[in-house]
């Protein structure tokens, strides 16, 4: 599971 | 992915939707001012990150719609078709649902930064806004069927976002706990309406609490 969190939703 | 697009359609049409009974009627009774202002905090505080995160074209127009479309509404609520009496079975205690989120926003963050923050505390504060719409449904007893159809599509739209992290999980191996503990949150909170709703509105009922 990748750490990072990109806010890419809405 | 399917359930990431349905879910922002749905996200889309219950503004549409709100917006038109506004017009229509000329009118705003049965509608919660409180939680509409809980929606202009909820969008502003998640997606003004427009202007330093860019995502997509997309992605950029959602956020420009739903930040412009919740305020005028909250506009329209105030200034156009202002309803005192509405007004007066709005009584949701809402300084607690922003303070609470707003302490857990400080709690849960994936970083300690103001732009981390703000995003967790959308997250929080959107999975309650839709109480005093709610707490109202309960004190009137029935609700127009527009508004129950707003009601459902706004509900709708986090729920088709869990099978959407589920699939991001098992495809991408992207997990974002915040958002997906919230949305459950969200959900559970819409529970009791989904039910109402399938059981009399879809029917052809009117919706009224039993």
């Amino acid at each position: 599971i990748k750490n990072e969190v990109v806010h890419d939703e809405l | 992915n399917i359930f990431r697009a349905a879910g922002d359609l749905s996200h889309l049409i219950s503004i549409l939707i709100l917006l038109n009974t506004i017009q229509k009627s000329r009118s705003i009774a049965g509608i919660s001012l409180k939680t509409q202002i809980l929606y202009v905090l909820v969008f502003l505080t998640r997606y003004l990150d427009l202007t330093y995160r860019y995502v997509s074209i997309y992605n950029t127009l959602m956020k420009l719609f739903f930040i412009s479309s919740s305020i005028y509404i909250v506009y329209l609520m105030i200034y156009k078709f202002k309803n005192t009496e509405t007004e007066q079975i709005d009584t949701f205690p809402i300084e607690y649902l922003i303070g609470g989120s707003f302490i857990l926003s400080l709690i849960f963050n994936y970083k300690f930064q103001f732009g981390e923050i703000l995003w967790s505390f959308s997250l929080w504060l959107e999975s309650v806004a839709i109480l005093p719409q709610l707490f109202m449904l309960q004190r009137t007893g029935e609700a127009r069927t527009l508004t129950t159809h707003y009601i459902f599509a706004l509900g709708a739209y986090r729920t088709l976002y869990i099978p959407n992290w589920i699939f991001r999980w098992i495809s991408e191996g992207r997990v974002d706990y915040l958002a997906i503990f919230t949305g459950i949150v969200q959900t559970i909170i819409y529970s009791d309406f989904f039910y109402i709703y399938y059981h009399r509105v879809l029917k052809g009922f009117k919706f009224e609490l039993p």
